[in-house]
């Protein structure tokens, strides 16, 4: 563990608890991507099958991902039993398919051993690379979005963003090599936000609405 | 791919 990785980690944290938030005070899911938010959950359970098999690394780490198996669920349910009127599907319209496809086609050529754990972890470091893609693809038709929607997601590209220097960090100080497909993949995930965060960084911090340029 | 892997984070 580094400071980096704490710090990207934590990040993470805050964007759940901040979709949270989102969902609850305004009571309506409305600027969220419900596909993005069904990837994430096939994210997390295919990649943290080793729960299974209480290999166990630290305790942190078990929490972690009960807790970001758990509240991914639990969203799906706000989004969908509980907010369920101000969901709206008409602008929710990226096929995901076209990105779980070329993911497990990936998996099976990319991965560190042809086992139940390692293709499954496989797939879910490439989906999660572009699982932000429904999301971002809905903002740009709206072309606006509210502003705790924003630090959602800019909440999600900062925890990206930091598991770069978290990597540096990690081949200089450990003998472990490169973990080249999180890495690969991780390079790809924090591009796919520069674009956003340019936006958020220039307009929202500076007490802006996000409104996307015509 | 050699195995790398502790997959040691989230």
């Amino acid at each position: 563990m580094n400071f980096f990785r704490l710090l990207g980690d934590l990040s993470h944290l805050a964007s759940i608890f901040i979709l949270l938030h989102k969902i609850q005070t305004t009571r309506s899911c409305r600027g969220i991507s419900f596909k993005t938010q069904v990837l994430y959950v096939v994210v997390f359970v295919t990649r943290y099958l080793d729960l299974l098999t209480f290999q166990f690394h630290s305790i942190y780490n078990t929490v972690m991902k009960l807790f970001f198996i758990g509240s991914s669920i639990y969203i799906l349910y706000l989004m969908r039993v509980r907010f369920r009127p101000t969901n709206d599907p008409s602008i929710d319209t990226f096929r995901i398919e076209y990105l779980l496809g070329p993911c497990a086609v990936l998996s099976l050529i990319f991965n560190y051993g042809y086992t139940w754990l390692e293709i499954p972890w496989s797939f879910s470091i490439f989906l999660e690379s572009v699982a932000i893609l429904p999301q971002l693809f809905m903002l740009q038709r709206t072309g606006e979005a509210e502003t705790i929607t924003t630090h959602y997601i800019a909440a999600l590209g900062a925890y990206r963003a930091l598991y770069i220097p978290n990597w540096i960090f990690r081949y200089f100080t450990e003998d472990n090599g490169v973990d080249a497909i999180a890495v690969v993949a991780g390079i790809v995930q924090t591009a796919l936000y520069v674009d956003f965060g340019w936006i958020y960084f220039t307009k929202v911090l500076q007490g802006q609405k996000f409104e996307l340029p015509a | 791919v050699q195995a790398f892997a502790a997959h040691d984070e989230l």
